[in-house]
């Protein structure tokens, strides 16, 4: 099962045209292994991606020096996914009985 | 079924139980089509709801398309819960099943969504291996043969959204093609997302307006009013092209261009705290808002017929 250890979600929110084209061409940047989790629209509208451990010093540092805004959605993706698991194996532990 | 924990996520074994028990426990009214098997093998179940007549004008409604978007999944077992529940309490509802049958696939793409619950929870795309690559799967809301391969889908296979080889190429997609052309009376076909709450109508892959816009607009205006009055939740809403971005290949485009004009995609909760790992506390106040403006689509489909 692939895990998400240290995998960070960043909300983007650009504030131009010529900041949404950067954006965009992290979309090219496959080395990066980005996953667009709501992908590029227009100016204003957030851009969430999702982004794995060995990229987010590079993509933070390439949104910083162009000066591009963002913010940490999920500070872990994997410890809101073990919670997600929990809930869902305690949930079934309790209505198992019931069924 | 009234025992059925809708307030959390299933494994894609409970959901096909879950689709065998509400069939048994409705005969006259719940019946379980298969229209075809994905990629794997899976069988693809579509849940019709009739009360009577042949081939009636029609609503089709689909969710979990993009198999990490549990919430939509869940949301349709709780649909589908609800219509049984409804018809003969509430009017509107008994009214439209009365004169329309309403079609529910509840899992559209199965191999995705047992894949996200056994091997990697970030799953979107099919299953099917791409020949020559070392990625696996194809968008399958880019590989609908509207607007195909154009600018707002990836040709690359290990792109997310990557339209595959050709349109119809998916069995997921391609199962739905043929039920649609051989029902022939669709005249809703609603398509089901998460997350960024928003209400879409054709076209994503041209900026030509479609000849309805104004009524699909409006529509769209009145069903987000009433999915707002439950809990506040605000969506956007319009084209797809416009509202979003291009997209090509897309699910609802091809439905409009098949002449069902009331085709509409929703993108369910959230706004920005968890993304896809919506808290399973949200799912049903998510599906019971949903239901608001589903209602309000089916309500003007019965009362504007063509």
């Amino acid at each position: 099962k692939e895990t998400f250890e240290g995998h960070q979600v960043l909300r983007i929110v650009p504030k131009d045209d010529v900041q949404l084209s950067l954006i965009k061409d992290l979309e090219d940047m496959i080395e990066f292994e980005l996953d667009f989790w709501r992908g590029v629209t227009d100016a204003v509208t957030p851009v969430d991606i999702r982004v794995p451990f060995h990229s987010l010093q590079t993509v933070k540092i390439y949104l910083e020096t162009q000066g591009i805004e963002y913010s940490t959605m999920i500070e872990d993706l994997q410890t809101m996914l073990d919670d997600e698991q929990e809930e869902m194996e305690s949930a079934a532990r309790v209505t198992q009985p019931r069924n | 079924t009234d025992s059925y924990d809708y307030g959390r996520y299933h494994p894609i074994n409970e959901i096909y139980d879950f689709q065998d028990m509400l069939v048994a426990e409705n005969p006259n009214m719940v019946s379980k089509i298969v229209i075809g098997q994905s990629y794997e093998g899976r069988p693809l179940n579509v849940l019709k709801f009739s009360t009577g007549g042949t081939n009636r004008p029609a609503i089709w409604i689909d969710t979990g398309i993009h198999s990490r978007e549990w919430v939509t999944q869940a949301s349709g077992q709780w649909f589908a819960k609800k219509i049984v529940t409804d018809y003969g309490r509430d009017p509107t509802l008994t009214a439209i099943l009365n004169k329309m049958d309403i079609f529910l696939e509840i899992v559209t793409n199965p191999d995705g969504y047992y894949y996200t619950h056994n091997n990697n929870r970030m799953w979107r795309k099919t299953r099917k291996p791409n020949p020559g690559s070392n990625c696996v799967g194809v968008d399958p809301n880019r590989n609908w043969d509207a607007g195909f391969g154009g600018p707002g889908a990836s040709g690359r296979p290990c792109s997310e959204t990557y339209h595959g080889p050709r349109a119809n190429s998916e069995s997921e997609v391609k199962s739905i093609v043929d039920f649609v052309k051989s029902h022939g009376n669709f005249k809703a076909f609603i398509s089901i997302h998460s997350y960024s709450q928003m209400l879409l109508y054709p076209y994503g892959y041209t900026r030509t307006p479609v000849k309805d816009q104004a009524e699909l607009h409006s529509l769209a205006k009145k069903a987000i009013t009433d999915l707002a009055s439950l809990y506040g939740t605000r969506y956007r809403y319009g084209s797809i092209i416009s509202t979003i971005y291009q997209a090509s290949g897309g699910t609802i485009d091809w439905t409009y261009n098949q002449g069902i004009k009331y085709s509409y995609t929703f993108e369910l909760r959230d706004t920005g705290r968890y993304g896809f790992i919506l808290p399973p506390s949200q799912i049903i106040p998510t599906a019971q808002e949903t239901w608001l403006a589903l209602m309000a689509i089916m309500d003007h489909t019965y009362k504007n017929p063509y």
